[in-house]
């Protein structure tokens, strides 16, 4: 199946306290940060500059949050499908 | 053993209640008397859910409804994918939103109240976390919605998956498998957090063994069962069910549908698919919570294998089968319905079962040829980790981890056969799968059948094709992984009843055990002379 890549990202920090993270993702053009409710330093990097949705990942976006040495790991979302029963 | 529906006085106000055969059924719609959850024996001892809160991960829950908002929890919903506090369901005209508030109703409406029907655990709480109703999913929003609050919710409830095409091999991605392994291992303050899964709509087309969350070690998978103890027409069957309970599924009464809360203070009769299943699950398990807070999450799967019955359950395709240390199960209801009378009276008194271990009892990596001519048989011996700390002496749950690849994956099948000879089908035939290109990779198709046995032995896997053309494959892996305890799990637990499966368990671990120190003591006697 073809996938789906969509405008969120899954970011890992050193410092896992939220100002740092607001801080981070503004320097870096992200939008949107929201912790991850469990695991260290695990937040959600939001970019209002890609579409919600796409066939194409963002290779650009995720190597410019990877450069930060304050990063530790960063995986774009994909999108999938779940169905109710 | 079954009491008569006389005996039963359980006497409430709701319109609906008398419709809600998979509470007390007394023969509605042409079903089968005494064919339910038996929660009338759980409510008589006082046991309602009082304290404990379930999660229904779905479209939200309709909290202003009379017959919810009561024991609705506020503090402990929400909604992920677009950050709401208060996930109300989205309004549709089709209504495509209620299936949250249906689960919602079965779990938790309240009793007495004149207001449509009474949930299976009438005064735990309910909390809405929507996650269903956004164009897509993520690994994010379900991890996210997985672990929420994990200290406060005590069962998450689930009733949806990938989809049940009969040909989606799909589960947990990383970040939501992390979120469960964290569930089960911090969540209750370190009990572990009950996650309670509706095992599949796909009905004979499928196999929920390829559904990753329903074949997970860390939920429990629950099928149903209609009104008379027929399988509904959209149950898929899968070694790694480990209950059922009830859902409608085969007839066109409208009564023999599963009564419950709709949207908008409304009622329905017809709440349908295998979704009902989980809710009415995680409604029994809160009630054994009640009766023991401290219940484990491994304790939650011992007493839903030790309780559940066989009933008056039929499948048509499967037969009942005993394994090795007697258990009755089926390869579509597993160990059979929930019995929640004989489960908080087992609770109550409940030890929890000694510490698991995981053992690599044996892998085989050289590719192995299939073919359609004839079955690539397997076998791996064992000592099951003997002598070494992580040995594993009595089973609860059994992986094949597998990789293997074919011209058409729907066409192949898997059994695997434990050393006391108790066969598990870990996959069948998937006649619309046309896969030739992914197949399996490492994937842990999961038996809960083989609970309680010895694992020492030789342990054999079937491959092979089924289906009219001839099919070639290649198997790249097969790694057998044992999950269990090195003592005896029901040794110290206090029988009251000489006819339950716990009695028969903890006679045949006695026996097991005295032979085996026999046999330590006279090897020791000859080593001495």
């Amino acid at each position: 199946e073809e996938r789906v890549y969509t405008n969120e990202f899954l970011v890992q920090l050193q410092d896992s306290g939220e100002a740092a993270a607001k801080e981070v993702a503004a320097e870096r053009g992200f939008t949107g940060v929201r912790k991850v409710p469990f695991g260290e330093g695990l937040y959600q990097f939001t970019h209002s500059g890609i579409p919600k949705t796409r066939q194409r990942r963002s290779i650009h976006h995720k190597r410019h949050l990877e450069k930060d040495p304050r990063v530790i790991h960063v995986s774009q979302q994909e999108a999938f499908e779940r169905r109710k029963r | 053993g079954y009491r008569r529906i006389s005996d039963i006085d359980v006497d409430m106000n709701d319109p609906l209640f008398s419709k809600q055969w998979y509470l007390i059924n007394t023969g509605q719609a042409d079903g089968t008397p005494g064919l339910d959850l038996n929660v009338a024996e759980a409510w008589e001892l006082g046991y309602t859910g009082k304290g404990v809160t379930i999660a229904i991960m779905d479209d939200g829950i309709d909290y202003l409804h009379p017959d919810l908002a009561e024991n609705y929890n506020a503090e402990a919903s929400y909604d992920f994918s677009s950050n709401d506090p208060y996930p109300y369901p989205r309004y549709t005209d089709d209504w495509f939103n209620s299936h949250g508030t249906r689960c919602a109703g079965e779990v938790s409406a309240a009793a007495n109240d004149n207001v449509c029907g009474v949930g299976v655990a009438y005064s735990s709480k309910v909390a809405g976390i929507r996650m269903l109703d956004q164009p897509f999913m993520t690994d994010i929003i379900e991890a996210s919605s997985i672990s929420h609050m994990p200290q406060t919710i005590d069962i998450y409830s689930a009733s949806w998956g990938p989809t049940d095409d009969g040909k989606t091999v799909d589960g947990p991605r990383e970040l939501t498998l992390q979120a469960m392994a964290d569930g089960v291992n911090k969540g209750r303050n370190g009990k572990g957090s009950i996650y309670v899964w509706a095992s599949g709509d796909g009905g004979s087309y499928d196999d929920c063994n390829c559904d990753g969350y329903a074949s997970s070690m860390w939920t429990i998978s629950i099928n149903s069962a209609i009104n008379d103890g027929r399988t509904a027409l959209y149950d898929e069957s899968c070694s790694s069910t480990l209950a059922s309970t009830f859902s409608n599924g085969r007839k066109r009464n409208p009564e023999a549908g599963v009564a419950t809360t709709d949207l908008y203070g409304n009622c329905t009769l017809r709440h349908s698919g295998t979704s009902a299943a989980a809710p009415e699950a995680a409604g029994v398990f809160a009630l054994s919570l009640e009766a023991n807070p401290n219940l484990t999450w491994r304790d939650m799967q011992h007493l839903s294998v030790l309780t559940s019955k066989r009933n008056q359950l039929h499948d048509e395709v499967h037969r009942w089968r005993r394994n090795g240390v007697g258990l009755e199960f089926n390869h579509l209801f597993g160990y059979g319905v929930l019995d929640a009378g004989a489960m908080v009276k087992l609770a109550k008194d409940w030890k929890t079962v000694p510490e698991r271990f995981h053992c690599i009892a044996g892998s085989i990596q050289e590719p192995q040829t299939i073919t359609s001519e004839d079955k690539l048989v397997l076998t791996i011996t064992t000592d099951a980790c003997e002598g070494k700390a992580n040995f594993a002496r009595y089973l609860e749950h059994v992986q094949a981890v597998i990789t293997v690849n074919s011209t058409r994956r729907g066409d192949l099948n898997l059994n695997m056969t434990s050393p006391t000879g108790t066969k598990s089908i870990l996959l069948s035939r998937r006649p619309r799968d046309d896969d030739s290109k992914v197949g399996f990779d490492k994937w842990p198709f999961m038996t809960t059948h083989t609970w309680g046995e010895d694992p020492r032995g030789t342990w054999t896997l079937e491959v092979g094709f089924t289906g009219g053309t001839a099919q070639k494959g290649v198997l790249k892996e097969w790694t057998l992984m044992l999950h269990g305890t090195q003592s005896a799990p029901y040794i110290d637990q206090i029988v009251r009843d000489y006819q339950s499966k716990l009695a028969m368990s903890k006679k045949e671990e006695l026996e097991e055990e005295l032979d085996e120190a026999v046999e330590r003591s006279l090897k020791s006697l000859l080593k001495e002379n």
